[in-house]
């Protein structure tokens, strides 16, 4: 049973000569299994599926249509609604800004990759990119930013030591000073419990007052990807969402409830190791692969 | 009273859903539930007991029993006994991207330090910008050899180095740091069935975050279809998380959590307890 794709739900579920309330009942079963192997927080399984629930058997049928079609029409309307929907997010900025990005999130979820991934896609489209590294903490930090920096070919400003506020003022000032239009400032990674990294964090994000605060998301992380998502929405204010290792099985169900605990959007997606591994988000294509 | 269907079927969701909140992967919440339920089914318990309780103490039982038939490995008494026998003690570490094999390779230096066993690190990850001079400074701290080649090397070539200068110099443990990588990628698996047959290790550790979800089981069973794992370490469990991804992975492999990392300092290695994960995941 549990082996049934919803792929396989759904086909069945069409097989159907009418979709009755058991049939939508079943297919939401299956709908709720199938966001669960995604790690989509259960709780959030449970209000979605119901939602869905209700209104595909409330819906009105428009003519030409069954009820089956409603259904799966509102199951995939509502999680594409859910990442944002058809709303664009601001990925482009006007060339004569200068805009900070700093990224934070948990420890090993991909940010120092994604600070270079960043700096190319914005080197590619024209902008003059520059990348701070401001952890002051991880061994080696400085020289695998600084390799990456080097690879895309991007002005990095980093310091072996002093503290991170300092290191990220002096490198802003630097970077402006060379002409980098989008400084992408690199974060030591930590989670909601320590609570020195996470003040610092916020200090760091008061004092620099980025453009945006970016939380990179792994895609394996389960459960808890919402309650750190809030920890870190609570200490400095999370402006957009990168999920991370999409190249691998994982779903990134974990990243739709750090979306629906921020309120922030998806913009980019990590498929890779590489410096050019990174694509703009697409909401129908990453809820079809949620859906298995 | 008599544990009915019915009365079971409503705790069994219930109890499916706590593991999966607690992240034990899915089929596995779903295949020790069932098994646990259909193994209480016409069961007769006290008219005063509840049904919930008691389906609940007999998962946890279950589970504890589960974990405990898994024979537990002592590192540091491994390496003794090899050292007693004038031999070379070998470990590799892999696992994904980020779920924290450097940090744990120096938290496994310096416990074997500590007690009296000397250390050389091996640094397999060749790949990735960093990895050579993060490594370095571990070995820095903890006042140990380090082997390493340029970036770009192969990296059985720095494992099998590592074992000559073991060898050679008299140092009883070499512990072998490979770069992280997702299981779906086949042409990294090989290259770490290959590590392995070269360097040989006596101890293959998967290293995965307790932070992962779903994909922790399909993590443990490609893993060790690839190379075969003899011990996992458990990272980042001080992220209050509940660690279900230790259920997932010691059913993929049937072999022992050995550790969990609990924080980022190198005495931050916790031996496996398993009243103290069990705590942690039921309700
Ligand atoms: N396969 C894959 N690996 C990735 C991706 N993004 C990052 N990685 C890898 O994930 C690992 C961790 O990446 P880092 O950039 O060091 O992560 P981090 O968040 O900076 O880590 P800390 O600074 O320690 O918190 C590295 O091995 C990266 O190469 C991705 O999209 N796909
Ligand atoms: N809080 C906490 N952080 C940890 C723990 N173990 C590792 N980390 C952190 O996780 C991040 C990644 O650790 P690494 O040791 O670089 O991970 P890795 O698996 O070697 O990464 P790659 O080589 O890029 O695949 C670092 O920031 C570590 O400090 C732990 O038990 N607790
Ligand atoms: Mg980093
Ligand atoms: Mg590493």
């Amino acid at each position: 049973k549990l082996g049934t794709s919803l792929r396989e739900a759904i086909k069945k579920f069409l097989g159907r000569p009418v979709a009755d309330e058991l049939a939508v009942k079943e297919l939401i079963r299956d709908v709720q299994r199938a966001l669960l192997l995604a790690d989509v927080n259960v709780e959030l399984v449970l209000k979605i599926t119901q939602l869905i629930e209700e209104r595909a058997l409330k819906e009105p049928v428009p003519s030409g249509f069954t009820r089956r079609e409603v259904t799966l029409k509102v199951l995939y309307e509502s999680l594409v609604e859910l990442l944002g929907g058809e709303k664009q997010p601001k990925i482009l900025y006007p060339a004569n800004e200068s805009i900070t990005l700093m990224l934070v999130g948990v420890q090993g979820s991909g940010k120092t990759t994604t600070a270079a991934k960043l700096a190319w896609f914005y080197k590619s489209r024209g902008y003059r990119p520059g990348i701070v590294c401001a952890d002051t903490f991880r061994p080696g930090a400085y020289d695998q930013l600084k390799q990456l920096a080097l690879s895309v070919g991007v002005p990095f400003y980093g310091e072996r030591t002093g503290t991170s506020t300092e290191i990220a003022l002096r490198g802003i000032n630097e970077l402006k000073k060379m002409g980098c239009n989008v400084i992408i400032i690199d974060t030591a990674g930590r989670h909601k419990s320590e609570s020195t990294l996470m003040e610092e964090m916020k200090l760091l994000s008061e004092v620099i007052k980025p453009s945006e605060v970016i939380l990179v998301v792994d895609a394996t992380i389960g459960q808890q990807a919402k309650v750190q998502a809030e920890a870190f929405n609570n200490a400095t204010k999370i402006g957009s969402i990168i999920v991370t290792k999409l190249d691998g099985a994982a779903k990134g169900g974990g990243a739709l409830s750090a979306v629906v605990a921020t309120g922030a959007q998806i913009k980019f997606i990590g498929i890779g190791e590489k410096i050019d591994e990174l694509e703009i988000f697409d909401p129908p294509s990453f809820v079809s692969r949620l859906l298995g | 009273k008599e544990l009915d269907e019915e009365s079971l079927s409503s705790v069994s969701e219930r109890l499916r859903l706590a593991l999966i909140e607690s992240d034990v992967a899915l089929p596995v919440a779903f295949e020790i539930v069932d098994n646990v339920v259909s193994s209480l089914k016409g069961v007769r318990i006290g008219r005063t007991e509840g049904v919930y309780q008691v389906v609940l103490r007999s998962l946890r039982e279950t589970l504890y029993k589960m974990l405990s038939s898994i024979q537990q490995v002592d590192l540091v008494s491994e390496a003794m006994k090899r050292r007693k026998e004038g031999r070379i003690f070998t470990v590799m570490f892999v696992g994904p991207n980020g779920h924290g094999k450097t940090l744990t390779v120096a938290k496994i230096a310096n416990l074997l330090l500590k007690n009296n066993l000397s250390v050389v690190l091996a640094c397999s990850d060749t790949f990735r910008a960093g990895a050579e001079e993060q490594l370095e400074v571990h070995a820095t701290r903890l006042g140990v050899k380090l082997i390493r080649h340029r970036y770009g090397a192969d990296p059985a070539a720095v494992a099998y180095d590592a074992v000559i200068h073991a060898l050679a110099r008299g140092v009883t443990c070499v512990l072998i740091d490979t770069a992280g990588r997702l299981q779906t990628d086949k042409g990294l698996m090989d290259e770490l069935r290959k590590i392995a047959r070269v360097a040989k290790p006596d101890l293959k550790v998967l290293v995965v975050d307790a932070l992962t979800g779903n994909d922790a089981y399909d993590m443990a069973i490609k893993f060790n279809e690839a190379i075969g794992i003899d011990a996992t370490v458990l990272t980042k469990v001080d992220a209050d998380v509940k660690g279900g991804a230790a259920i997932s992975i010691s059913v993929a492999t049937r072999k022992p959590i050995i550790y969990f990392g609990t924080g980022q300092g190198y005495d931050d290695l916790k031996p496996f307890d398993a009243q103290w994960l069990l705590d942690r995941i039921l309700p």
